[in-house]
């Protein structure tokens, strides 16, 4: 609003102005000078003596690039690449006036001016798609703004000492706009998000050249961005194409990070599972295959296999959510806390089911989050509880506590939808060799072997069986856990009817 | 047993639906992940030239943009100045770079209908290309097949190798052909 | 069942569907050997 008059006129001239001196010959030897001769023509106008001004050129020549974009993307009978062509021209002129603006503004030192500026930039574009897209609806299109963010981006991450010297702040101002632009608020831009996010040079510097790994938690939080847009629709199990492509697409990018970055999905698994929906069987699979590079798995199937007696069972993994924060409110952690403490207040118990239960939606019931919090949370102090009494998690020292008294209630006062999301929230545990896999592997194995009723038995191999039919990966724990079911004796698991109840059960 | 879908017979009916909607498999049973286009078993890391989410195969050495000064770059206004692609100006290992370098792309079959004029076949089989090798023509030939010595391009080795091959002459590519509709230059 | 906010959003990412970003889009312009993707043989290399 306001724009003072005459600014439109004059943003038009310089962005022409601008291009034919980006494709001049000069440029081409040059850049710098030529540059500097065009901020002379912007001062001249003066473009850069507020910051007002300066915020209203950037939005009317992003305006104009991208409605440039809509008029060639309506010709008629012109193919993509011509189209593309026409485009790019203007775009990557224009990308390239904003990379040279944020690296030359303020003087080398003062780094502030420089990344005020590219946040003002990113958030003026984010602001002109979410317009865009919620005024066009289905008529919107990513070209252009994929194309800036990205090539602006790339322009950015060139290895220049001056950008080198920002680059955290530049990676920081692309994530805050990717998360402005995450897929639930800009769902018609949601394939050129994924492009952005899992662009390999983006991957590269989130996740591998910025050190201290100081780019995961961003990287987490842009991925769960991704799995909460896709969870109502892969929680409908019936794909339709526009998802089965996302979700796909979802799958490469997650087994690159399997293959490159395994530590990465051992670190934020629990945020991840916490959001994918419990039917999304592979793709949760896939981020609980994930090991430690440097570790060695020994064959699940080695007979006799002394799962306890490996050295990295005694090691807790490192969980980067503060799951227990997550267990609200503050009183029920407080009595949750008391319970566990001295088994008092005895109600804590019976309560414990009204204060999971969210409402009566059938599969809609139950907190999820809270869930897997409380389980993850119990299991935790169980550990501790239990090292504090110098003995390691087996199958008799997990016994008669107050955690085995919280999760044998939720065994048997759930309804058969809260209990599959309990065992589901246990099952989540079953990784690569760590104290945690352990713990809830024996957990699982106990609460078969207490069980008062078959049907909490059929839930647990139900769980488990579910994550071993889909194709691989498998993760580790799950295999050892199945594995130590049906074979020890002790569990009596081929007596059980539903084993027997379809042949391809059976099989 | 568990009467409703968190049993399992709610497993049961998902797997036994699934064999008949395929838009249910991706979820139930999951999908062969290997067949994604991505070599998991790469001993190097795979997102320094991952193709992104929708590509099938990884990038191409081309397709990568690595930073070079910018005089590097073929500046738009020196296009015109430089020769047009011309195949037939160039010789037949610059034919075989631009075939193998660019799959899935015009310049691929563009390089293959040259090599096919200069009497290069191309071996649906064996995957290479062929021809004759002088003073070694056929030993055998009939109206379906011929065999012989003949030369055949070796593109791990890059150059021409001497080898007897029973042709089939249905397992010679004919004459490639280049799409009508050859997007204009931008 | 998908809530109303959840159909809004298919609706959108549908219509994107339909003009995917193209891995040119990603890559600087090419104005000497620009990307022209044709469907090739099956028995030419893939890779």
């Amino acid at each position: 609003f306001d724009d003072p008059p005459g600014l439109l006129e004059k943003t038009e001239f310089l962005l022409r102005e601008w291009i034919s001196i980006h494709y001049s010959a000069t440029a081409g030897r040059d850049p710098t000078r030529a540059f500097s001769i065009f901020v002379q023509q912007m001062n001249g106008h003066g473009i850069l003596k507020t910051d007002d001004l300066i915020t209203r050129f950037f939005r009317l020549s992003t305006q104009m690039c991208v409605d440039l974009c809509y008029r060639f993307l309506a010709e008629p009978a012109s193919t993509p690449t011509l189209i593309r062509t026409k485009c790019f021209h203007t775009l990557d002129a224009f990308v390239r006036l904003i990379a040279l603006l944020v690296k030359h503004s303020g003087d080398a030192s003062n780094t502030n001016t420089k990344i005020n500026l590219l946040n003002k930039v990113l958030g003026i574009v984010a602001g002109v798609l979410l317009q865009d897209h919620d005024n066009r609806l289905t008529e919107f299109q990513q070209l252009p703004y994929h194309r800036i963010f990205i090539m602006l981006f790339l322009e950015l991450n060139t290895p220049e000492p001056i950008l080198e010297a920002i680059n955290y702040q530049v990676l920081t101002a692309f994530c805050h706009t990717l998360h402005i632009l995450r897929p639930a608020k800009a769902s018609g831009f949601a394939y050129a998000w994924l492009e952005l996010v899992s662009h390999r040079v983006f991957i590269g510097r989130m996740l591998a050249i910025t050190p201290q790994q100081k780019g995961w938690g961003m990287y987490a939080q842009l991925l769960i961005d991704l799995f909460k847009f896709l969870a109502p629709f892969l929680r409908n199990a019936e794909l339709a194409k526009p998802v089965t492509l996302l979700y796909k697409g979802t799958l490469r990018v997650l087994l690159v990070l399997l293959h490159d970055f395994p530590e990465f999905l051992c670190d934020y698994h629990y945020g991840f599972c916490d959001v994918i929906p419990p039917n999304c069987i592979q793709m949760r699979n896939l981020i609980l295959s994930a090991f430690p590079r440097n570790m060695r798995l020994p064959d699940p199937f080695t007979p006799n296999l002394k799962v306890d007696m490996l050295p990295e069972i005694a090691h807790a993994p490192r969980v980067l959510t503060n799951f227990a924060s997550m267990i609200q409110p503050m009183s029920f952690k407080k009595d949750l806390d008391s319970y566990l403490k001295a088994r008092a207040p005895v109600t804590f118990l019976s309560d414990l089911r009204s204060n999971l239960q969210v409402s009566n939606e059938p599969g809609m019931r139950y907190n999820i989050p809270l869930m897997n919090a409380l389980v993850l949370y119990v299991g935790a102090q169980a550990i501790n509880f239990i090292r504090n009494k110098g003995l390691t998690p087996n199958m008799s020292t997990i016994a008669h506590s107050s955690h085995m008294d919280i999760f044998q209630n939720l065994a048997v006062d759930l309804d058969t939808e809260g209990r599959y999301l309990f065992l589901n929230a246990i099952a989540n545990q079953l990784r690569y060799p760590n104290s945690h896999t352990h713990y809830f592997s024996c957990t699982l194995l106990y609460l078969f072997a207490e069980a008062n009723t078959e049907a909490i038995q059929e839930q647990i191999t139900r769980v488990l069986l579910e994550r071993l039919i889909v194709n691989r990966p498998h993760p580790w724990g799950l295999l050892i856990t199945f594995i130590e079911l049906i074979k020890n004796p002790t569990y009596k698991f081929w007596n059980h009817e539903f084993v027997h109840c379809a042949p391809e059960i059976e099989k | 047993m568990v009467k409703d879908q968190f049993g399992m017979v709610g497993l049961l009916t998902f797997i036994r639906a699934a064999e008949t909607d395929p838009n249910l498999v991706s979820l139930a049973l999951g999908q062969d992940l290997t067949a994604l286009g991505l070599n998991l078993n790469s001993p190097e890391n795979l997102y320094p030239n991952f193709g992104g989410p929708w590509a099938e195969t990884p990038c191409r050495p081309q397709d990568i943009d690595f930073h070079v000064p910018p005089e590097y770059l073929i500046n738009a206004t020196i296009r015109e100045k430089l020769a047009p692609v011309k195949l037939n100006r160039y010789k037949d290992d610059l034919l075989f770079y631009m075939f193998y370098t660019n799959v899935g792309d015009v310049l691929q079959l563009a390089a293959a209908a040259e090599l096919y004029s200069r009497e290069w076949r191309y071996h649906t089989e064996e995957k290479v290309w062929i021809t004759q090798a002088p003073g070694l023509g056929a030993v055998e030939k009939t109206s379906t097949y011929e065999r012989g010595t003949y030369y055949f391009f070796d593109a791990q080795n890059w150059r021409k190798v001497a080898k007897e091959f029973h042709l089939d002459y249905n397992k010679l590519e004919g004459r490639p052909q280049l799409p009508s509709i050859l997007p204009p230059q931008p | 069942p998908l809530q109303k906010e959840h159909q809004c959003q298919f609706q959108m990412m549908e219509a994107a569907f339909y003009h995917m970003p193209h891995p040119s889009d990603s890559e600087r312009l090419r104005t000497y050997l620009p990307r022209n993707p044709v469907p090739t043989p099956l028995y030419y290399h893939q890779v």
